[in-house]
């Protein structure tokens, strides 16, 4: 028997819109730590990796791990029909193939139920080690979306470049060239709007900036973004989920040819 | 622009 009761309904409509672009189908875990799920995108570039704790649901009961398979398309769908004030439940039987997605608006005086198919999804969960970053960059989330945004209107990869005196996006494309470089500041009236680059030793890595544009969906769920770069491995870049947990995309680079 | 590697170039199946 699985329940989970999630008051702040508008998180999980905000996760599916921000991951069901890039990967098709997953498997999202359920155990006592809380309700995850770690899927790559079809070409195996990028890798998203979600956990929302049990501690940050109203009610939280999962009497045995399960793994529930869904299309994240059509889970999608059936959250866009959950307002944004609403109350999320997440209800599975022991043994059952399908999940109901029970919606309460905050007045009681709605209640829906909605039920979808499981299904069988082999996917292959990845070991991911713990890694010494170079250089971590926290920065409005907004921001790095009006940048990625923006670069990729004139290019279709980015190196980003770490230095002492800031971080530089820059791209090249058949028009022209674009380079945008963000310096540290804290003397914001907002700790949310600060950029601060913790541990800056050099560090430049290409990447795609289709990834990129496709992760900044996840913009809506925090005002600030955490990227994290070291030579030759892939990029974090990770969106917390206030009191929750994180929504973290993993990127793997692009090297010269 | 490069070749794209991929994240199982980095991280294995656990």
């Amino acid at each position: 028997m699985l329940e989970l009761r999630l008051v702040q309904g508008s998180l999980l409509k905000k996760v599916l819109e921000s991951i069901k672009d890039l990967v098709n189908d997953a498997n999202f875990d359920c155990s006592a730590t809380g309700f995850s799920l770690q899927a790559m995108d079809s070409s195996h570039v990028a890798l998203v990796a979600l956990l929302l704790r049990s501690e940050g649901f109203e009610h939280y009961r999962c009497d045995r791990n399960i793994s529930m398979g869904m299309n994240l398309g059509n889970m999608a769908k059936m959250l866009k029909c959950a307002g944004n004030d609403d109350i999320i439940t997440l209800k599975a039987d022991d043994g059952s193939d399908t999940v109901t997605f029970m919606f309460e608006s905050p007045t009681q005086d709605k209640i829906a139920d909605f039920e979808m198919r499981l299904m069988d999804i082999d996917s292959e969960h990845l070991g991911i080690p713990e890694a010494e970053y170079h250089a971590i960059l926290i920065m409005p989330s907004a921001e790095f979306a009006r940048i990625c945004k923006d670069l990729s209107s004139i290019g279709d990869t980015v190196v980003i470049s770490v230095t002492k005196e800031g971080v530089k996006f820059s791209t090249r494309g058949d028009i022209g060239t674009a380079n945008v470089v963000c310096r540290q500041n804290t003397t914001v009236d907002k700790p949310e709007e600060a950029t601060v680059i913790e541990m800056p030793e050099p560090v430049s890595l290409t990447f795609a900036l289709r990834y990129l544009n496709s992760f900044t969906k996840a913009t809506p769920l925090s005002n600030t973004v955490t990227i994290s770069l070291s030579s030759e491995i892939p990029v974090v870049v990770e969106y917390k989920i206030a009191e929750m947990g994180y929504i973290r995309f993993y990127l793997a680079p692009k090297i010269e040819e | 622009r490069g070749v794209q590697l991929s994240i199982t170039n980095f991280y294995r199946s656990s």
